[in-house]
């Protein structure tokens, strides 16, 4: 079971596991490159040496031998940091959270809570658009209300102006004084009547 | 696998500030 | 409590340590006893060498995977957050694997954002409307007021 440590890859932007290989892999390379080194200054040395019987397969032998102890030695060691450097230095402890997820700490939502969330948004964007369109209405309303006062204020207007027109004449009470010239016309039809039947 | 790890966590440390700036747009824009 | 850079370069060291301490200089002689034999002085100053090239090797390694990795910097930021995290006992949050559900808490804020503002709009528009209906209404009673003054002119006249 490999634990991935996504989590701490999120927080170093690589994997402990990559860190611990990196340094093995470069330790190791120079552990094989100084025995190299070793190796070859020795075969130099027994080179310049008259007589010397040994060769140089016998003195790779020597080498192997020894980096193989010290193979085995270092994989021991590295395993042992590797263990430790993973637990006290590469980890995210379990109660810790990244900065980049307090959100998660302030906002735990699950899907329930996120949909009625969503759910209560679109509500109000319909009763928001309900209420423009009711506003619009309204304003209609109120545009269509100022021409129908207009015009009815203007008829209004059209009564007052013919009353004022009667007042500015003398007659007061425009009844009465229809009421006298119906009067008044009827008289004189009798009078005319009278006038032509004389002079008939 | 290991790139795989890298880059899963790469996107969940990104991505939610990449999301976040389209839905503020888009909340922006039916607010306006 | 020392820090984790602290502590990585301290168990470094005791690794560095411990490998050049079990590369003794005797199992050195003893693997190449035949060159021992022959030339012990120059074997010593070899396997010295030897010692600190490795030494030298590994902490220069050591360094450039540090700065490489910014492990330092790394390490000093982790230490604060987790410095932060002492208060808090349980596990905090993880990743679920599921990134539609772990993208929704980062939305959570906005939302509730966008909900408030939509609320406070809604109350403002309700509240505005409220205004212009009574002034509709006082409009309708107006009207059917001047319809009656007119209905009355009428009646008066008829």
């Amino acid at each position: 079971e490999v634990d991935p440590m996504a989590y701490e890859a999120q927080f170093f932007g690589f994997t402990p596991q990559t860190c611990m290989l990196r340094i093995y892999l470069a330790f190791q390379d120079y552990l094989f490159e100084v025995m190299q080194v070793v190796e070859g200054v020795i075969v130099k040395k027994l080179d310049k040496m008259p007589g010397c019987q040994i060769s140089p397969s016998q003195v790779r032998k020597c080498t192997e031998e020894f980096l193989l102890f010290m193979r085995d030695r270092f994989d021991k060691l590295f395993g042992k940091m590797e263990e430790v450097l993973l637990q006290l230095v590469l980890r995210i402890p379990k109660n810790v959270l990244l900065p980049e997820d307090k959100v998660h700490e302030q906002y735990p939502c699950s899907s329930e809570e996120f949909q009625a969330l969503q759910e209560e948004i679109r509500q109000l964007q319909l009763q928001c658009r309900a209420e423009a369109a009711a506003q619009q209405a309204l304003r209609a309303e109120l545009e269509e209300q100022k021409v129908v006062k207009a015009e009815l204020e203007k008829v209004l207007q059209w009564f007052d102006d013919l009353e004022k027109i009667f007042r500015e004449q003398g007659i007061g009470s425009l009844q009465e004084s229809l009421a006298f010239l119906t009067q008044s016309s009827k008289k004189l039809q009798g009078v005319l009547k009278e006038v032509e039947q004389k002079s008939g | 696998f290991d790139e795989l790890i890298v880059e899963t966590a790469k996107k969940r440390k990104q991505w939610p500030k990449k999301i976040l700036v389209h839905a503020i747009q888009t909340m922006k824009a039916e607010q306006e | 409590p020392q820090g984790r850079a602290q502590v990585f370069s301290t168990v470094v060291d005791a690794f560095l340590k411990k490998l050049l301490a079990a590369g003794s200089y005797q199992k050195f002689a003893s693997c190449y006893r035949c060159f021992y034999k022959l030339q012990p002085q120059l074997t010593r100053s070899i396997y010295d060498q030897f010692l600190s090239q490795l030494q030298s090797s590994i902490t220069e390694e050591i360094q450039e995977v540090k700065s490489e990795g910014n492990l330092e910097g790394l390490f000093n930021s982790l230490d604060k957050i987790v410095e932060e995290a002492k208060a808090r006992e349980e596990p905090a949050w993880r990743p679920s694997g599921i990134p539609e559900q772990d993208v929704r808490s980062a939305l959570v804020p906005y939302l509730l954002k966008h909900r408030s503002y939509l609320r406070q709009v809604l109350r403002e528009q309700q509240e505005e409307n409220r205004k212009v209906a009574e002034s509709v209404l006082a409009g309708r009673d107006r009207i059917v007021e001047l319809q009656q003054l007119i209905r009355a002119h009428k009646e008066a006249w008829q």
